[in-house]
């Protein structure tokens, strides 16, 4: 079961080191980019954990939906890990403007593991085909869901967002459904 | 079976993009670091990936064998993916000198994904223990050599290093394993 054991990869080797330092990074990010300091609210100190069903993933959000905008990069966490030295995390801001044109800052990312799920179901000798990937994706999601449920460290640090495809014809799907996230955490 | 997808993980998301940049990076370093570069040979532009049957993992290599030495980082590989704008992607250069007392500088870091079996085998809810996991880490071996084997763009860029853990004892078992793969290579 891949996604199982990617679930387990994505909070073990990132989301457990990253999440706990989220919080100190966005209010130094906050200090030093003053004119992103007023678009931040109580309810976006989170990461935005973004799972399309679908696995179709942009590596710049702007390219999937025009109404968002990378602003700039949270500060930098570097650790030595498994013999590589001063390995770099980090996260990326971006920028969204609501109906009312205020802008909304957040932090938000794809989950890189399925990347994985997609390059898998293209490879014929690793064993699962784009039907399975589907129930893959939501096996990933929920047992993500599960651990981080019970994480103590990245509690209230996170927003897992499941994206159905079905909406895959609204150019400004994302940013609507992000600005949805945004707004239910005030 | 969480090896399985974790090899191919570690391949999709990481050595497939890294292994063809190596030997342009090696150069590159060579021609910035001139007291590293007498002591490369057409053998060590490889990656040498260290497996250890125990996942037991250093972050830092000289923590594990004092006769090696970290040396300094490759030049950075930097693209956006997956949302995360500009991740990095780095190795270290460590050295090591052989029997003779002559300097031996190679790409060295263990397999990352050996750290999430670790852990997965220490969290009760991840549904597998130690005696599992050493049967993994052999899976994902397998499963990784094989992989790599079919890879034309990473052919001759990588060295998979098998650890076995019965020279647990022998404090300098790392570097005198490094020194005969580097000979082999010549
Ligand atoms: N040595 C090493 N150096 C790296 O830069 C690196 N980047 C990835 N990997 C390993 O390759 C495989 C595929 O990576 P992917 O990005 O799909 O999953 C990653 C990714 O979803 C997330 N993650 C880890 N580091 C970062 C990061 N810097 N930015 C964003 N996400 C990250 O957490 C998963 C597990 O990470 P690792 O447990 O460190 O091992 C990974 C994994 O086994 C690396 N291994």
């Amino acid at each position: 079961n891949v996604a199982h054991g990617l679930a387990w990869s994505f909070y073990l080797g990132y989301l457990q080191l990253v999440l706990p330092r989220l919080e100190d990074s966005i209010m130094q990010f906050r200090g030093t980019h003053q004119s992103s300091s007023p678009f931040w609210s109580r309810g976006s100190y989170k990461l935005l954990i973004l799972v399309p069903l679908n696995t179709n993933i942009a590596n710049k959000l702007e390219s999937e939906d025009s109404n968002i905008r990378f602003y700039d990069n949270l500060p930098e966490t570097v650790i030595d890990r498994a013999g590589v030295r001063r390995r770099v995390y980090k996260h990326s801001v971006y920028r969204v403007q609501d109906g009312k044109g205020k802008p909304h800052d957040f932090v938000a990312e794809y989950a890189t593991p399925l990347l994985t799920l997609y390059n898998m179901s293209h490879e014929s000798s690793a064993g699962f085909g784009e039907a399975e990937r589907r129930h893959q994706v939501l096996l990933f999601y929920r047992t993500l869901q599960d651990i981080l449920d019970r994480s103590l460290e990245c509690r209230n640090r996170y927003t897992l967002i499941l994206l159905n495809d079905e909406h895959e014809e609204d150019p400004h799907f994302l940013s609507k459904t992000i600005l949805r996230y945004l707004n239910q955490q005030e």
